[in-house]
């Protein structure tokens, strides 16, 4: 009997039947594989190696259907609508941008058509707008101090060049206004010249 | 406050601080989080120069100073609780390596987990009071995440009751182990054990290398840093060669493995059971890809919010640079991705524990899936969380390239791990091997649990494209 996937992708449940559907497939098509060169070879470890490619193919299908599909879960433990509302968009950017840069899976294994991936790549252009309003609030929420961020650029009062400057000026080499290499190498060979 | 980050923050739908409890586990943890963080950050013992601007040695000498102050600050403070004493380190060394990582990560965990209660009482309480600084010695010059192709060996000699240890050729030699170079006096050496002549595979002895008060090598130990890396400079990474040190039988790791007096070799409940500690970090590591990414996120999309640049619109003022679409294609799927591996992290590390749980009491049904599912999580994760650092940094522009923005330092603190604890691609070929064996199992007509249940579908299983 067939058991079709209906891709939603609007719906992260859906999309998590669908990156376990694209894991499914290529576990299959990396175990015939093996199977084929053990057939043809004979020696285990050698129809290993040839199918290396597929393998680690297969492992990494399958580790990101486990993580979209724990973000999934994720979400319905979320009480706050708002939080959950935002949080939902971003696990939908994640899936759908996964779907995108790997579409050829989807479409060869035929859990998406062209339309759908164009509606996916659509889609991916869409959330990227719908997230943009809260995208600072977003990295906010790991709550980083500055002291442990220990970055000038991410700073959370933006006073970035301000500090960017006084940094600068804590540099070793601008201990002395005229660097001892001047005197040392530059001034005798201006002398000479 | 700068004015565009003002306004970002006024415009968002939804309280930050609601999120951060999700990421914490609860507004009890969060507000427990922050009184660690401000216990260091208000004690002026802590402080230090910009790391930046100090030669290796230098943040070497910084990094143990802090650590050694650390340990006692636990004390005064009586964090105890692992959770806690993991965030207290984070903050003290900004999520920086630091010369103890490898006794607080692997030493204490592997005698906690390997040991056997005689040995846990002869060296646990040394080692927790740092009288014993240890380290964990596996890899060699020539051998890494293949490591049944370990050479170091350690032959038992019934006569005296002692392994004799031994670093056979060069590339035998231990290389890498963070502390090992100068800061442990003790490590777990993992070696192939021979007992009666015969060779029975990986095993884990405790080896003293250095002499407890005056920290000299002991005869028959050399033992040294192995100079400059790509990152980690706060890190006395080590070399150890053993030529004929003997230690005594109680030295080696005996809760599953055993070798007699007499050198009879008591078999394990399951060979993977040596590799426990690994499989630890390689949980961890998950998480440590969620916070290096979602520090470059916080790094990147900050800066994308207070620079301006070029025009959008011919002869209006510079946009943000976080309103270009290719900006936030770059950055927002990073950003789902670190949300996405911070949950990944947070339930590796509680399958781990149930699982390791469950070990304890003697049910090893689940360590397979564990073993594999940790092996492709930690390659996934840190793969994805590695490009990703590079590329928030390339979404910086210039001032990317600068040490002021961390990002370089949270790079090539970060990379290694694509590489220890396993180097990836090996790992991905380690849980395809639990893939096929389990698609094997479905074929013979058995049921597979966990999260490779939907290869049971499979048989029946032809999928076709739907409409939308």
């Amino acid at each position: 009997a067939a058991r079709p996937v209906t891709v939603l992708v609007n719906d992260p449940v859906s999309l998590v039947e669908a990156y376990k559907a694209r894991a499914a497939w290529l576990v299959e098509a990396a175990a015939k594989n093996l199977q084929a060169e053990l057939n043809r070879r004979k020696n285990k470890d050698d129809a290993w190696n040839v199918t290396s490619v597929d393998l680690v193919r297969a492992t990494d299908a399958h580790c990101h259907y486990v993580v979209v599909k724990l973000f999934t879960a994720k979400l319905s433990e979320i009480n706050n609508a708002a939080v959950r509302a935002v949080m939902t968009d971003l696990c939908l950017l994640f899936a759908l941008h996964g779907i995108s840069k790997n579409a050829g899976d989807f479409l060869q294994a035929g859990i998406l058509t062209n339309t759908q991936v164009n509606q996916v790549n659509q889609h991916v252009k869409e959330l990227l707008a719908i997230i943009r309003p809260n995208a600072v609030a977003l990295v906010d929420a790991f709550d980083y101090s500055d002291s442990y961020l220990g970055s000038v650029l991410g700073r959370y009062d933006g006073n970035v060049y301000e500090t960017m400057f006084e940094w600068a000026k804590k540099s070793p080499l601008n201990q002395t206004e005229v660097h001892e290499s001047f005197h040392k190498y530059l001034k005798p060979m201006l002398s000479k010249l | 406050m700068n004015a565009d980050l003002r306004r970002e923050r006024a415009a968002a739908t939804f309280q930050p601080e609601l999120l951060t409890h999700v990421l914490d586990g609860g507004a009890e943890r969060t507000r427990r989080r922050r009184e660690i963080e401000a216990l260091i950050a208000n004690d002026p013992d802590f402080q230090h120069e910009d790391f930046s601007f100090l030669s290796r040695s230098q943040r070497y000498g910084q990094a143990i100073r802090k650590s050694a102050l650390m340990v006692m600050k636990l004390r005064e403070y009586g964090i105890a609780d692992p959770d806690e004493i993991y965030l207290f380190k984070s903050f003290v060394h900004h999520g920086r390596p630091e010369p103890l990582d490898l006794h607080l990560g692997m030493f204490l965990p592997t005698l906690l987990t390997q040991a056997t209660p005689e040995q846990q009482d002869r060296f646990f309480m040394p080692a927790w009071n740092l009288e014993i600084i240890g380290t964990y010695a596996q890899t060699e010059m020539g051998h890494g995440s293949h490591v049944r192709g370990l050479e170091t060996t350690a032959t038992y000699d019934p006569a005296t009751q002692e392994f004799i240890l031994n670093s056979p050729t060069v590339t035998s030699i231990k290389w890498w182990p963070g502390g090992l170079g100068k800061t442990s006096n003790h490590a777990i050496v993992l070696a192939q054990l021979y007992t009666l002549g015969q060779c029975k595979g990986l095993h884990a002895f405790i080896v003293p290398i250095r002499e407890l008060g005056t920290h000299k090598p002991l005869p028959g130990i050399t033992v040294g840093d192995i100079g400059p890396k790509f990152g980690y400079d706060e890190i006395d990474n080590g070399y150890l060669k053993m030529d004929n040190f003997r230690i005594p039988r109680e030295n080696m790791l005996m809760k599953y493995a055993q070798v007699e007096p007499d050198g009879t070799y008591v078999k394990p409940l399951s060979d993977k059971l040596t590799y426990g500690t690994m499989v630890f970090i390689r949980a961890h590591i998950v998480g440590d890809a969620a916070r290096a990414l979602s520090r470059s996120c916080t790094i990147a999309i900050r800066y994308s919010a207070v620079r301006h640049q070029s025009e959008l619109k011919a002869g209006e003022p510079e946009p943000q640079v976080l309103d270009y679409q290719t900006q936030q294609y770059k950055l927002f799927p990073l950003l789902g991705a670190a949300y996405a591996f911070h949950f990944v992290g947070t339930y590796i590390r509680d399958t781990y524990r149930r699982i390791s749980a469950d070990i304890i009491e003697g049910d090893l049904s689940e360590l397979p899936e564990l073993h594999a599912l940790t092996a492709g999580l930690k390659a996934f994760c840190s793969w994805i969380a590695n490009a990703g650092i590079e590329e928030c940094r390339m979404a910086c522009g210039g001032h990317g390239y600068s040490r002021c923005s961390g990002l370089p330092d949270i790079y090539v603190t970060f990379t290694p791990s694509c590489t220890y604890e396993g180097e990836n691609t090996v790992m991905m070929l380690q849980t395809a091997r639990f893939l096929i064996k389990s698609y094997m199992q479905v074929g013979s007509g058995q049921r597979v649990t966990g999260t490779v249940s939907y290869l049971n579908d499979l048989p029946r299983q032809h999928i076709q494209p739907q409409h939308v």
